[in-house]
């Protein structure tokens, strides 16, 4: 997946 | 992770200290916005919608459910406890809610990655989050006394966005194909926001004077 859709921040 | 995200994270935090220390030990919100508590905690609200969906970390998790509570319990703080709702300057505190809100939700339906619920609410907060600070820095710019507490709580949440910066500086350089352009661009405005009070804060900081902005 796109680094966008992974929401790792807060 | 590194170093910036993690002290932005902590900077964060530190800001809900200092924020919650002036409401729960002096009894006192003098100076705090309710309209930008408000707006943060429907930030963190539609933000983390996924808390229990989308699992990224032990520690996401539990910074999500800090910033959740803690949000809203400055919010109740100011609006429901007996002494220390007395001490908030709601006349000076007018900014209108939906005059952020409306725009934001509206951005956020035509510039999105995906059209479904959360994807836009996701959206709606980071744009949200942009600008929730508005309200504080007018209520600030009408204060004339700024105590040290509200002072430093504002410099800490715009030291944590500058922190956010560098994070993203640090990540674009060390993670291949890493990009978030919605982000990158609210954070940017979000931190410019604070250019204006970090100039008096620094400046009054100097010359050991007490924090006060020109209206």
């Amino acid at each position: 997946p796109k680094k966008e859709e992974l929401k790792d921040e807060l | 992770m590194n170093i910036f995200r993690l002290c932005g994270d902590m900077t964060h935090l530190l800001s809900v200290v200092v924020l919650l220390l002036k409401i729960h030990t002096i009894k006192s919100c003098a100076g705090i916005s309710l309209k930008t508590q408000e707006l943060y905690a429907l930030v963190f609200a539609t933000r983390y919608l996924d808390i229990f969906t989308h699992h990224v970390s032990l520690y996401n998790t539990v910074m999500k459910i800090i910033f959740l509570g803690t949000s809203f319990t400055i919010v109740w703080y100011m609006r429901h406890h007996k002494v220390v709702r007395q001490t908030y300057d709601k006349e000076q505190d007018t900014f209108k809610h939906y005059m952020l809100i409306i725009p934001c939700f509206a951005l956020a339906l035509l510039i999105k990655t995906k059209f479904t619920p959360l994807e836009v609410l996701w959206t709606f907060s980071i744009y949200l989050e942009a600008v929730a600070i508005f309200p504080q820095l007018v209520l600030l710019q009408r204060t004339k006394n700024i105590d040290n507490l509200t002072g430093n709580y504002v410099f800490l949440l715009g030291a944590y966005r500058g922190l956010y910066l560098l994070n993203w500086i640090v990540r674009y350089f060390t993670e291949k194909g890493y990009r978030q352009w919605i982000t990158w661009i609210s954070g940017i405005v979000q931190t410019a926001l604070y250019a204006d009070f970090f100039y008096y804060y620094i400046k009054c900081w100097r010359n050991n004077e007490k924090l006060h902005l020109p209206s």
